[in-house]
């Protein structure tokens, strides 16, 4: 049968850095055909299609919706695969091989980890779990 | 390929988001 895509709305205006994104204005309709657990979802709509951050993306069937996953305050340990120097004061700057445990996997791709008892958010995109191929 | 995605970190959530989150 048809498969039925999920609807989001756009919470921001977000302007692509590269072809493979879209642009869209704050109320855009989308719907999602792909997320990525690195926060880039594969967007479709208007015509156009594209990656978007999830982050800039809510639900229009309501907030009820839950993907999130808990927090694991025990920690899953992770290795970072690149460097990432922090911009927002939130955020960890670590180094490629540093080990890592996380805390809070978020959908918008920012998760919270946990190294020498400093907690902040890092880019998932550049962990890697301890152990597995790359 | 066009299905792979952007090799950079997403941006983080905007401002109006982040307000929600905390």
């Amino acid at each position: 049968g048809p498969v039925l895509l999920q609807t989001y709305r756009s919470i921001g205006d977000y302007q692509k850095n590269s072809k493979y994104e879209l642009s869209v204005g704050t109320g855009d309709i989308l719907e999602v055909v792909e997320k990525s657990e690195n926060g880039w979802w594969f967007c479709q709509g208007d015509g156009k299609r594209g990656w978007l951050p999830a982050a800039y993306l809510e639900p229009m069937d309501g907030p009820d919706e839950i993907e999130e996953q808990e927090p694991n305050y025990e920690g899953e340990v992770y290795t970072v695969v690149k460097g990432y120097e922090s911009v927002q004061e939130d955020e960890l700057s670590l180094g490629e091989g540093d080990t890592v445990e996380v805390i809070h996997k978020l959908l918008d791709g920012w998760w919270v980890i946990r190294r020498d008892e400093v907690t902040g958010y890092f880019p998932s995109m550049y962990l890697q779990k301890a152990g597995a191929k790359p | 390929s066009i299905h792979q995605p952007p090799m950079n970190p997403p941006p983080r959530p905007p401002a109006e988001q982040r307000r929600k989150q905390a």
